[in-house]
């Protein structure tokens, strides 16, 4: 439940880059995510899914990365991102 | 709602077709396609029209796995589709379904390609994912919405498309009503097309470039791939696990979590290295100092940390091997000393007094269970011994010189977290051909 394995965490982590929500891996360094950077992104992605936001992978947030879904990323960088507005 | 920050300069879109799926007869796809749009165009001063022409604003395309846009589809279920936002270039407009999804419409079973492509054109239009718990903006699929002749954008949607291209103006409502009303007979189709008042003035080109998004947005440099490499050294550093290939590698924290799927340039993090350095054959940490060793070919150098030492490279027959190279280095944790592999042979260094132990060479099968000519080698923080060769790995528990019963197992699989357990063997074909011996001209 709420203890990944690695390879549960590098699916997600992969998952998470994917989709925006943790920024692309620099092809020229093996940059590494800190942990709290990774704890953020799955918050923010649980907020976007409408999950409890724990910051953990935990069962729930892993069901809904395997949902069929759109192959855009749901954050896209600021700097593409002119007139972001929110009700 | 969210937007894109680019819009469509005209109000007037031809869409068309361009490939359709096989679980679809033609018509239906063509019904339901124009059906997404006209949720959009219902609620906002948008009008589509089909047309037959190649440089239509809207594409939409059925296309299965890798297809050229970075946004390769994986079969059924996972991703379904994707769009391009409004702007000049090739991809502007297009839309992009998975072909080997099972599609369907107003049914439980399958996924709903009305559903798919009204969020699909949502992106076309310029409006990006949505958290709104109603939206069909949600980047996940949500089921069927049901009859797609009876279906209203959610509000959320509603106010996003209006905010990018207005309100549906009582002048145009007429129009549109008829518009609605041809289309809706259509549904019933009659192959004509729709010859719509804004066809006798060509549409003027939006001037704005909007990059396409997503994994293709970062400049992307070839590199090999994790699922079929076979590796040229396989070193634990700092309790980390380094897989390098040419001039390429991917680590593996003690967690077994690999830190990237992509893999990291050798050149730069490990600073010194020669540019033209095709390939390295073994690395490895030292036992006395902590300081990495590369070998490639019959030189070596020495790093502190990531950046090599002045004086390199040297000669292996610094450490006493008079061989035209060796194909793999560790250091045994249960006795501290250098182990170096090559073909079938192996010898023991000594690095606390600098010199080979005597009576090596011995022959590497006393390793039982191991293979000749291995990749590479580590001893790992779990205490166990690893061994290379291939796609696979032999693990020898603890100080063991024999091979664990199970071994071998699958690189690719419990290292590299790939689907598919053993790749295939490397070929000697050139760049462009597979393993079938066909010509790629993609």
């Amino acid at each position: 439940g709420g203890n990944p394995n690695g390879r549960d965490i590098s699916a997600g982590m992969d998952w998470l880059t994917r989709y925006g929500y943790l920024p692309p891996p620099d092809p020229y360094s093996a940059q590494q995510q800190t942990l709290d950077g990774l704890r953020e992104a799955v918050k923010t992605m649980q907020k976007f899914a409408g999950l409890k936001e724990t910051g953990i992978l935990d069962k729930e947030t892993i069901a809904m990365m395997h949902k069929p879904r759109c192959s855009l990323p749901d954050i896209i960088p600021s700097g593409y991102q002119r007139h972001r507005r929110k009700r | 709602y969210a937007v894109s920050g680019s819009v469509w300069q005209k109000r007037d879109l031809s869409w068309r077709v361009e490939s359709f799926p096989i679980s679809l007869s033609q018509e239906i796809t063509k019904q339901l396609i124009e059906s997404a749009l006209l949720a959009w165009s219902r609620e906002s001063n948008l009008r589509f029209y089909r047309t037959t022409a190649e440089d239509a604003d809207l594409r939409v395309s059925f296309l299965g796995g890798p297809h050229g846009d970075g946004y390769p589809f994986d079969g059924p279920g996972g991703t379904l589709g994707h769009a391009f936002f409004p702007g000049i270039g090739a991809s502007a407009g297009a839309t992009h379904m998975d072909a080997d999804e099972s599609w369907t419409y107003n049914e439980a079973t399958g996924t709903d390609l009305f559903a798919v492509a009204v969020h699909e054109f949502g992106h076309s239009l310029g409006l990006t994912h949505s958290s709104a718990e109603n939206s069909i903006m949600k980047p996940y699929y949500q089921g069927t919405v049901g009859k797609h002749q009876n279906y209203r954008l959610p509000p959320d949607d509603v106010e996003g498309i209006q905010a990018l291209y207005g309100k549906l103006s009582p002048s145009l409502d007429a129009t549109h009503d008829s518009i609605t009303t041809a289309h809706l007979t259509l549904f019933s189709y009659t192959g004509r097309k729709i010859v719509h008042p804004a066809e006798k003035a060509p549409p003027a080109p939006t001037q704005r470039f909007v990059p396409p998004r997503g994994p293709t947005y970062r400049p992307g440099l070839p590199h090999p791939d994790r699922c079929s490499a076979h590796f040229d050294a396989v070193s634990s550093i700092r309790g980390e696990v380094f897989f390098f290939k040419n001039r390429y590698f991917w680590r593996v924290q003690a967690t077994k979590q690999l830190v990237s799927l992509n893999p990291a340039h050798l050149g730069h993090f490990w600073r010194g290295l020669p540019p033209d350095l095709p390939r390295v054959d073994t690395v490895y940490e030292r036992g006395n100092d902590s300081k990495i060793v590369f070998i490639a070919g019959t030189n070596y150098w020495v790093f502190k940390d990531t950046v090599v030492e002045p004086g390199y490279p040297r000669s292996l027959t610094d450490f006493g091997l008079d061989t035209d190279g060796v194909d793999g280095a560790f250091v045994w944790k249960h006795n501290k000393k250098t182990y170096f592999f090559q073909h079938n042979r192996y010898w023991r260094f000594d690095e606390q007094h600098g010199r080979m132990d005597p009576g090596y060479p011995r022959d590497s099968n006393l390793w039982l269970g191991l293979p000749p000519d291995v990749d590479d080698v580590i001893s790992w923080t779990d205490g166990h011994t690893y061994f290379f060769k291939g796609a696979q790995y032999w693990m020898f528990r603890d100080g063991n010189v024999e091979a664990e019963p199970d071994s071998p197992h699958s690189i690719t699989l419990n290292w590299m977290y790939c689907a598919v357990a053993n790749p295939p063997e490397p070929t000697q074909l050139p760049e462009g051909r597979d393993q079938r011996g066909c010509t790629c001209h993609c």
